[in-house]
């Protein structure tokens, strides 16, 4: 475990627990991709079924626990409870149009043809492009609210921390995963856009709104 | 090293 890999960890937490309270506080999912949560559901779903085959450590655990129960949580808010405040007409990202390929390439391109393998590598290639109806979301209504663009912002950040993370690895454990660090790597460049955007209008005091 | 299992990373 190294500095990066840890910020990256708890800036993936953050950007949870961020979209939870926003959810939660205001009673509402308006500006939210709720096919994103759905897809981010499924990638912890079949990414952490090694919580039943192997332990690695309490911290490795308990993240994990925290991640699956805190997106299910997410899912129901959008779904159930907070149902009618859900923006359905503007989150039109057709899903299939990722879930297939992505299945497809996990079979084809994995470290071991085996169940857990595969569903892992599912994982990884869903999550580098889950949050695409979120961004097409933004795109079709031309902004976001400011708390949204925070959790995009350390959601994008974890994933950047990783990518030094696995240098550092790389040069002092000899650690490398061809697949994590490819996906790793298009996951980032996606949130590139809309770092630019985070930079020059949020962090400045301005509300993120793409022009016309 | 493919370092296939056991994952530490999240």
């Amino acid at each position: 475990m190294n500095i990066f890999r840890l910020t990256g960890d708890l800036s993936h937490l953050a950007a949870i627990i961020i979209l939870l309270l926003k959810i939660w506080k205001t009673r509402s999912c308006a500006g939210i991709s709720g096919k994103s949560q759905l897809l981010f559901a499924l990638v912890f779903t079949t990414r952490y079924l090694d919580l039943f085959t192997s332990f690695i450590s309490l911290y490795n655990t308990s993240m994990k626990l925290i991640y699956v129960a805190c997106s299910y949580a997410t899912v129901y808010l959008i779904y159930m409870k907070f149902k009618a405040t859900y923006d359905g007409n503007h989150d039109t990202f057709r899903v299939e149009f990722l879930v297939v390929p992505v299945g497809g390439l996990s079979f084809l391109v994995n470290h071991d043809f085996s169940p857990l393998e595969i569903l892992w590598t599912f994982s990884i290639y869903l999550e580098s492009v889950a949050i695409l109806p979120q961004l097409f979301m933004i795109s079709k209504t031309g902004e976001a609210e400011t708390i949204t663009t925070h959790y995009l912002f350390f959601l994008g950040l974890y994933r950047a921390l990783y990518l030094i993370n696995w240098i550092w690895r790389y040069y002092f454990e000899g650690f490398f995963d061809l697949i994590a660090v490819v996906a790793g790597v298009v996951q980032t460049i996606l949130y590139c856009d809309f770092f630019y955007l985070y930079v020059t209008k949020v962090l400045k005091g301005k509300k993120l709104s793409l022009p016309a | 090293d493919l370092n296939i299992n056991p994952k530490d990373e999240l």
